[in-house]
């Protein structure tokens, strides 16, 4: 943030930084770009950029801020650690929604694309819905978007239903690796729950030693 | 076959194997995987009563065995490529933390990218050959993230040209490396470096902690496992005292920070290379996520697909639990989540090679880079995931909470990642200082 407001460009996971300052600067109000298109993928990865600039920008304003109240660069780090941990995670968001938008376009089979791109989708506005504040202090997104937001969550949860199994079957584990009586892929759970619970070491004896060493005794007292 | 479960794959609009092959990069990837699956299973040597039924000695002793016997099967196979490696690692162990983890993940990597050609020529065929069986010690009991403020100290001595290992402090007893308790008997310890009255900050040291032949500690090292933990069952976390331990200068890790034999001391080209392993790690726990979360997102659906439950419509049949949308609500977002994590686990694992090869030609740039990105992103989906397993967990209902679903296992061997290799809320704010920089 630094660099770029001194003038530098930089490259790599930041460089949306650099985009962003124009941003930083007044601007009319009104004049504010970029409200979600909440069923284009590539919109909502353009909001993700911005929500992580806005947040670097409130860490970077709050350290400004802290700084100018004479407190020591340390002081004025760990008292602007909420925005900055905030910054951090956004930062995360967005890199990882640009890579699951990005890994779309390697995907060959249109069938798999279509899910795929389903999955992405709810990803992107189930993190914009979770963060929803975020995304309305920004200009990013308007109220009424929100409930469109809540629709549109259903609608692709109903689109996903019919490929959910095969979605994890595509993971691939085995039931072995899986180690798991609920998750076997041959679904029979309830007998695989029932051999494993006969299995116990508990159940080794009919009746466990405890009985004869203090439940015994402890009737025939009475 | 359950009939709900034969049913849903055959009403899925796409083919699982195809989105395998995707999610492998390629088919060839997919059957080579499946073949090394197929050697573990199918071998009885790794064949064993469930953990869950086994006292903690009897977990450790299982894993120990299938340790070792992996080391010489790997020879016997011919498995040579580092991703194979750690596939069939993850099929003997299925995904949990073994005794020799740190031995193949931290000790040997940290050989080769810091120990001089020499030291390599002397140390790494034993090590390979489990000689010499190390683990990594950094944390200490009072010191975690913050590796400047480790307390233990290597002091140099010009007139035997040797360093001296000592644990100043109760606070500077090293604690939690996986390995150290009970099957290490070498430790590449971390500690202060002091030489010609000056500290110059952490280095890293080969110390012998057991005796080679019998595997008893050496005089002046105080050794042992630190107890029944929340998972990691079989893991022998360790603690280690050191009491002035003399070890020849040739013991220090000197590839690129140097100590002559007079006590003068050489800088390293950049500070940041004892972090290299550390990156190399949380790159590699990138991917945990995605396969932690998988797993718990493949039993949940499966079993909220195969589970009936109340009832939609008055007098109809208990529909799936999947139908509801609640239950949709609770599962397909961590789906989703499930793959996303699995496309940045990859990525960060290309980036992470493709950015050593660069630091091994000597350009350092991107370094800084990959550090804060690592980091943040280790702490961004190991929280994700933490809070995802336990939401597929109790997507389960009561039978969830039953070992036998896999679950509370996957949770409590999952759950250290937020922890170790460094605490989130730390890793958060080491991404935020490049962020702020930038």
């Amino acid at each position: 943030y630094r660099q770029v407001r001194d003038g530098k460009q930089l490259s790599g996971t930041v460089s949306y930084l650099n985009e962003s300052h124009q941003r930083f600067q007044p601007q009319p109000t009104g004049s504010r770009p970029t409200v979600i298109n909440i069923n284009d993928l590539q919109s909502l990865v353009e909001a993700y950029k911005l929500r992580a600039a806005n947040l670097v920008e409130t860490a970077a304003k709050s350290l400004q801020t802290e700084l100018q109240r004479s407190k020591s660069q340390e002081d004025a780090w760990n008292n602007s650690s909420l925005e900055l941990v905030r910054a951090s995670d956004a930062h995360c968001h967005y890199v990882v929604v640009k890579l699951f938008a990005a890994k779309l376009s390697e995907i060959s089979n249109t069938a798999v694309y279509s899910v795929l791109s389903t999955l992405a989708l709810l990803y992107a506005l189930h993190g914009v819905a979770s963060n929803s504040g975020d995304f309305l202090q920004a200009g990013l997104l308007t109220v009424p978007q929100l409930s469109q937001i809540t629709q549109r969550i259903k609608a692709l949860m109903a689109e996903i239903r019919p490929n959910a199994v095969a979605l994890v079957d595509a993971f691939d584990y085995r039931d072995e690796m899986l180690n798991s009586a609920l998750g076997r892929y041959d679904g029979n759970v309830y007998e695989s729950m029932f051999e494993w619970a006969k299995r116990s070491p508990l159940n080794r004896t009919e009746v466990h030693e405890s009985y004869y060493k203090y439940m015994k005794p402890l009737q025939s007292k009475l | 076959m359950n009939p709900d479960l034969r049913r849903e794959r055959e009403n899925a609009t796409f083919e699982s194997e195809i989105l395998t092959n995707f999610l492998d990069g390629g088919v060839e990837k997919t059957r080579r995987r499946r073949e090394i699956e197929s050697l573990v299973i199918n071998d009885p040597d790794f064949q064993h009563e469930d953990l869950n039924f086994l006292s903690r000695s009897e977990r450790y002793d299982a894993a120990v065995k299938k340790s070792v016997l992996m080391f010489s099967k790997l020879r016997d196979y011919g498995i040579s490529d580092p991703e194979e490696i750690y596939s069939y690692k993850r099929c003997v162990h299925n995904g949990r933390s073994n005794p020799l983890d740190l031995h193949l993940g931290m000790f040997l990597p940290t050989l080769l990218n810091q120990a001089s050609p020499n030291q390599l020529d002397t140390l790494f065929t034993p090590a390979w050959n489990l000689e010499i069986i190390g683990t990594y010690a950094q944390t200490e009991l009072g010191h975690g993230t913050h590796i400047r403020g480790l307390e233990t100290t290597a002091t140099y001595d010009p007139s035997t040209q040797e360093f001296v290992l000592n644990s100043p402090t109760v606070t500077s007893i090293k604690w939690w490396p996986g390995g150290l308790g009970k099957t290490s008997n070498h430790a590449i310890v971390l500690a202060q470096l002091y030489t010609q009255g000056k500290c110059h900050g952490l280095h890293a040291f080969i110390v012998p902690i057991r005796c080679m032949k019998t595997h008893q500690p050496l005089p002046g090292v105080v050794v042992g496992d630190i107890g029944p933990k929340f998972g990691f069952h079989e893991v022998d976390n360790g603690f280690l005292k050191l009491d002035n331990i003399r070890i020849p200068r040739e013991n220090m890790l000197m590839k690129y920070a140097k100590v002559q034999p007079d006590g003068m001391y050489v800088k390293p080209p950049s500070d940041k290379l004892t972090y290299g392993t550390m990156v190399f790690i949380r790159a590699m726990i990138v991917g945990e996520s995605a396969m932690a979360l998988s797993k718990s997102c493949t039993i949940a659906i499966r079993y909220s697909a195969v589970r009936h439950q109340s009832e939609l419509r008055a007098g109809e049949p208990e529909p799936q639990i999947l139908d509801y949308q609640a239950q949709q609500y609770k599962l397909f977002p961590l789906l989703a989540t499930a793959y996303a994590f699995t496309f940045v686990g990859q990525y960060m694992k290309n980036t992470y090679n493709r950015i050593t090869g660069d630091i091994n030609q000597g350009d350092f740039s991107q370094l800084p880079e990959l550090h804060a990105l690592a980091a943040g992103l280790k702490a961004f989906t190991t929280w994700s995931v933490n809070a995802g397993i336990e939401v597929c967990r109790m997507a389960c209902g009561g039978h969830g909470y039953s070992q036998s679903s896999g679950l509370p296992d996957i949770y409590v061997t999952f759950t250290a990642t937020c922890t170790y290799e460094g605490e989130n809320t730390v890793m958060m704010l080491q991404t935020a200082r490049y962020l702020v920089k930038s």
